[in-house]
């Protein structure tokens, strides 16, 4: 494993961790979609079909089973936690995110390493992966106040996204046979929806204002 | 086979 790659599973956790600091300790979950993380609880049920099946490493069963019950708890609080509950700003998380799911899978059918159930459930997974940020997104425009750890969560999403294409352009050069033109494809296209807010939100960091995205 | 590179990635 080389170091963009651990660099950025640690920024994926890292990014969990936020998370689960503002919903556990604050017990808020001001400003988080919803509907983007039932996206990621899909995605890592999806893709992580095999983790009883091929084991690979002690590392990768571990962090599979972190992204697998931080996601549902992460729904699990949103949806029922008495406290954190009341603070989903449902009236501005109106993305329509089931109309994402059936073209992702759709496509997960078409383009496929392989015509085999667990090979287009991970085509799948990589294709919902790329589009679940933008729920997300859009709650960020609407939100007047992003508080910081909210700002941080996604920061620290798209961080692990590009570390991840710096990890392939490495990998492509140290293992010739590696590649998987499917993850990388859908990973360039996940990493440029952040483009905008990375832009918004080194701006308000360099000129020591609160983040704000324009409408 | 193509098919056959262990998917090691999170």
């Amino acid at each position: 494993m080389n170091a963009f790659r651990l660099a950025g599973d640690m920024t994926h956790l890292l990014s969990v961790v936020v998370l689960l600091l503002k919903i556990h300790t604050i017990k808020s979950c001001a400003g988080i979609s919803l509907k983007t993380q039932e996206l990621y609880a899909l995605v890592f049920a999806a893709r992580y079909l095999d983790l009883f099946i091929h084991f690979i490493s002690l590392y990768n069963t571990v962090m599979k089973l972190v992204f697998l019950a931080s996601s549902f708890s992460i729904v699990w609080y949103m949806r029922r936690h008495k406290i954190v509950r009341r603070t989903y700003d449902k009236d501005h998380d109106t993305f329509r995110h089931h109309f994402l799911v059936l073209p992702c899978l759709a496509l997960a059918l078409l383009i496929n390493e392989r015509f085999t159930f667990r090979e287009v459930m991970w085509a799948f997974s990589i294709y919902l992966e790329a589009v679940a940020i933008l729920p997300q997104l859009v709650l960020l425009q609407r939100t007047r106040n992003i508080d910081n750890l909210t700002g941080q969560y996604v920061f620290f999403l798209g961080a692990y996204r590009v570390l991840y294409i710096l990890n392939w352009i490495y990998r492509y050069f140290t293992e010739p046979h590696f590649v998987h033109w499917i993850s990388w494809v859908a990973g360039i296209v996940q990493t440029l929806l952040y483009a905008d807010f990375f832009y918004y939100y080194i701006m308000s960091w360099k000129n020591n204002v609160k983040l704000e995205l324009p409408a | 086979a193509a098919g056959d590179i262990v998917k090691d990635e999170l």
